[in-house]
């Protein structure tokens, strides 16, 4: 039977806490394997990284929704971390039958891929809250933390979380078809218009490519 | 995923994206 958007809301949020239930607020056993198997001993930076974000997270969402509504935001970071986590130990898993190899000292202590790894996972809880964080008493306005909004929260460059994404969907089985189409949605938005912003380490990578393919051109500012 | 543009190719993954390989 077809459901009214607020059931269809309803039931995609159970199903992302149904999810997430079973997963953890810290690392598996299985990812601290992965972590002391590192030739730098990732854990302690991992950790306090998330604890860092979650401040900034809540402070953000509080500034966005009303100061009301910051254990709201820290609920809903809460669930990102379980399924960044959980989402991770899927990646780490892959790669090692992918590479056959059991360091991966360098992605893990790489910052980057942890915000870009966090900031999709707490995307995809907030995308599937929806739009309006506000309580339903009708007193707040409504906020939009649509994409990019999360980009600003974690001070992330968009072209680096473009980079997870794929991966990420690959790595997360039971994420719905609506959730996989908005993802697919951040990555066209970010190839069409953010990776292109100034800034972007995009422009870098580009001159990198010419410089090795021999080129002497200029690289053209970003403007044009 | 039926409608997912898939990129990565055969042997590309997320350590060869940042770098890491």
């Amino acid at each position: 039977l077809p459901q009214t958007p607020v059931r269809a809301a309803m039931n995609s949020i159970q199903q992302l806490i149904m999810i997430l239930n079973s997963a953890t607020d810290k690392p598996s056993d299985t990812l601290v394997r992965y972590f002391n198997n590192c030739t730098v001993n990732p854990k302690d930076s991992i950790l306090k990284r998330v604890e860092r974000l979650e401040q900034v997270f809540k402070k953000k969402f509080a500034e966005a929704v009303g100061q009301g509504c910051a254990e709201i935001g820290s609920q809903r970071y809460k669930l990102g971390v379980r399924l960044y986590y959980r989402v991770m130990e899927s990646m780490l898993k892959s790669e090692e039958e992918r590479l056959s190899v059991q360091n991966f000292s360098k992605l893990l202590n790489g910052n980057v891929f942890h915000t870009s790894l966090l900031a999709c996972a707490v995307e995809v809880v907030v995308a599937t809250y929806g739009r309006n964080a506000s309580p339903s008493d009708g007193t707040s306005a409504e906020t939009d933390l649509s994409f990019p909004w999360i980009l600003n929260v974690f001070d992330l460059k968009a072209f680096d979380f473009y980079k997870v994404i794929e991966s990420f969907i690959k790595a997360e089985p039971s994420l719905t078809r609506v959730m996989i189409k908005h993802l697919e949605r951040c990555e066209h938005q970010i190839m069409e218009s953010l990776a292109w912003q100034s800034g972007s380490p995009l422009f870098e990578l580009i001159k990198q490519s010419k410089e090795r393919e021999g080129q002497a051109d200029q690289p053209e500012p970003s403007v044009t | 995923t039926q409608d997912y543009h898939f990129g990565l190719e055969e042997g590309e993954g997320i350590s060869e994206l940042f770098d890491c390989d």
